[in-house]
């Protein structure tokens, strides 16, 4: 099964696929930090190359700004090219997501999600996987994206799904748009619930005993939600602000003190000695937290620890950029359950496919044995395959085999 | 798998003509 990954970003999406056993044949995305960290991690495929004009325009703005159909031109064919059984990707999700500012449908990255559609509706594989923000089912982009995929003729399944119940401790939110062209509504659900981990991950269980008890991470917003956690808990959703806020001091909330006192653990606040209780509204250093490193965010976000973030030759990426990668990548854990889910909706297929009564001839498999020499092991493939592939034209009632070839391509 | 079904059909298609 030949796969398409747009906005492939450093290769979340991917990895999880190939672990699956599937063959990218295509990555596609705007970044060249991302790419290159891509394909050093996947040698044998090369992402294909942004084109220059974009190249030009992306250093210019640092930002993707007009989505305009000249892309569309110049994309679909490429990734027509290739054939794809599958086209994956997570369209940028920031206009939606909860995190950070929010252009909503108003955004000009919103148009990306909608040209994931035009692209996919265009090359038309018989499935597609789109990951995003829960957020994104609640926009007129959402209305605009699933007409234009039912329209062409997808079943769809859409669902929300946690990260955690996938091999991610991250306790992260993700939307799931799966399609297969001709079928019902709902089709990957019952596979989604089969490649559902047993155990739900902790940090502890990715980051090790070694990291201590607790692991913090900066709030997003002011007001009441806590920056400290367990690590026996699941952690926040990591994004490329995770490891940042660790300059200026940190003032601490009730909830936060709730899980200090839970452990039991002391920190030290500015001004008090080692025997002093943290109360809410103590300022600490937050120099000195357990925060994790990049590499720790990256484990926690379930890339393996051979991840090479640093592709040789090349500019290396910066600290940002690294965690912009991460904070936007598909866990390669979910990806690769989505993956095996494909699978298993596939083989489950297959076995419903009817037994045809077979219509051939006896004469044929004689003339297999005699004329071609076939052995018996071959001429029961030819009998199974040719049964298979007469069901598929078999509503045509189609009698000459020639005809049923000319069907059948 | 979808060349070994073309291929079925193939050899069905040859036989006839034979």
């Amino acid at each position: 099964m030949k796969v398409v990954d747009l906005f492939c970003g450093c290769g979340g999406f991917s990895h999880g696929m190939r672990k699956a056993g599937y063959n990218i044949v295509g990555a596609f995305d705007f970044k060249p930090e991302a790419l290159a960290v891509h394909a050093a991690n996947n040698p044998a495929l090369g992402p294909s190359p942004m084109p220059k004009w974009m190249a030009h325009r992306y250093r210019k703005k640092r930002e993707f700004v007009h989505a305009d159909l000249g892309n569309l031109l110049q994309w679909v064919p490429e990734i027509s090219q290739l054939k794809p059984d599958v086209i994956v990707g997570g369209p940028p999700c920031q206009p939606f997501s909860p995190f950070g500012r929010r252009g909503g449908d108003n955004d000009e990255k919103s148009l990306l999600s909608l040209a994931f559609t035009i692209i996919t509706t265009s090359v038309h594989p018989r499935f597609f996987i789109m990951e995003n923000v829960p957020e994104l089912q609640k926009t007129e982009t959402f209305r605009k994206v699933t007409e234009l995929f039912r329209n062409s003729g997808y079943g769809l399944t859409q669902r929300v799904v946690t990260t955690s119940d996938y091999g991610s401790p991250q306790n992260r939110n993700r939307l799931i748009l799966a399609g297969c062209v001709g079928e019902t509504d709902g089709w990957l659900n019952e596979y989604l619930d089969q490649t559902r981990h047993e155990h739900k991950p902790v940090i502890r269980d990715v980051l090790g005993e070694g990291f201590g008890p607790l692991f913090f991470r900066r709030g997003h917003y002011a007001g009441q939600r806590r920056s400290f956690f367990r690590t026996d808990e699941r952690c926040p959703t990591i994004t490329s602000t995770t490891g940042r806020g660790t300059r200026s001091p940190y003032v601490l909330r009730p909830a936060d003190i709730r899980v200090l006192r839970s452990v039991g653990e002391g920190i030290t606040v500015l001004g008090k000695g080692p025997d002093y209780v943290p109360q809410a509204g103590d300022t600490i250093p937050a120099r000195n937290l357990p925060v994790g490193g990049q590499e720790e965010l990256a484990l926690l976000a379930s890339f393996p620890a051979n991840w090479k973030w640093a592709p040789e030759g090349g500019r290396a990426p910066t600290k940002a950029d690294v965690m912009q990668m991460i904070g936007n990548a598909v866990p390669p854990t979910l990806s690769e359950a989505v993956g095996e889910s494909l699978r298993l909706y596939r083989i489950g297929k297959m076995e419903e496919t009817p037994d045809v009564p077979d219509s051939i001839h006896p004469l044929f498999y004689e003339w297999l044995r005699d004329d071609k020499a076939f052995d018996e092991t071959r001429i029961e493939s030819v009998r199974r395959h040719g049964a298979r592939a007469r069901a598929l034209v078999a509503p045509r009632a189609l009698s000459m085999p020639e005809q049923e070839l000319k069907a059948f391509d | 798998d979808q060349a070994a079904m073309r291929e079925a059909m193939y050899l069905a298609y040859e036989w006839s003509q034979a």
